[in-house]
């Protein structure tokens, strides 16, 4: 009889992985779950956090905090983060996002879409462990619960293989 | 116990990987 082999643990999907690892820069804006994520906030916040030099105070005043539920802002908010991130990988990292890893923002502002949701987030997670404070940000996601680091590792795996330079 | 040596093998390849991330080189251009 073959032996029985162990079953990996499950593995959490892109996004609330990746929410798990947002949760590690305590934001002033929740970040527990999809829907309070959706309005941009809170991943501006984590932006200004891994480069406030390049997300400084005069682009994170451009992010309105004051979104509630209509979809114009929290639309403009998302396009702003969206810009800002490509903007972060062409002139500071010298890169340039692939098509298919850029998210569809509308398909977040409309119906929370979670799947599009884990690409802007994967996209944040590009620009943490490529800034300068990458240390800092690669030691506390080597913190967080193995499942999670699995995730996170294949996210960053993904990107680099889809880097354009 | 099978479990402990792919727990072991999955914490190594995590280690690698996030240690080989720490020295690479920053991604500016300069």
């Amino acid at each position: 009889m073959e032996e029985a082999q162990p079953l990996p643990p499950p593995e959490l999907p892109l996004c609330d992985s990746l929410i798990i690892w947002l949760q590690t820069f305590k934001t002033a804006s929740p970040c527990q779950d999809v829907k309070q994520l959706t309005n941009g906030v809170t991943m501006a916040q984590v932006l200004h956090q891994i480069d406030v030099g390049w997300f400084n105070e005069s682009w994170l005043s451009r992010i309105k905090e004051d979104v509630g539920d209509n979809w114009r802002i929290k639309a403009s908010n998302l396009k702003k983060v969206l810009q800002g991130i490509m903007s972060y990988y062409h002139e500071f990292l010298g890169q340039q996002i692939s098509e298919e890893l850029i998210p569809d923002l509308n398909q977040i502002t409309e119906c929370s879409n979670s799947v599009e949701l884990g690409r802007l987030l994967q996209l944040i997670l590009g620009c943490a462990v490529n800034c300068e404070k990458k240390q800092e940000h690669i030691k506390n996601i080597m913190t967080l619960e193995e499942s999670v680091q699995h995730v996170v590792m294949t996210a960053i795996q993904e990107l680099m293989s889809k880097e354009i330079v | 116990d099978p479990n402990m040596k792919a727990g072991a093998t999955s914490e190594g390849v995590l280690a690698n990987f996030f240690n080989s991330l720490l020295s690479k080189k920053t991604g500016s251009p300069g």
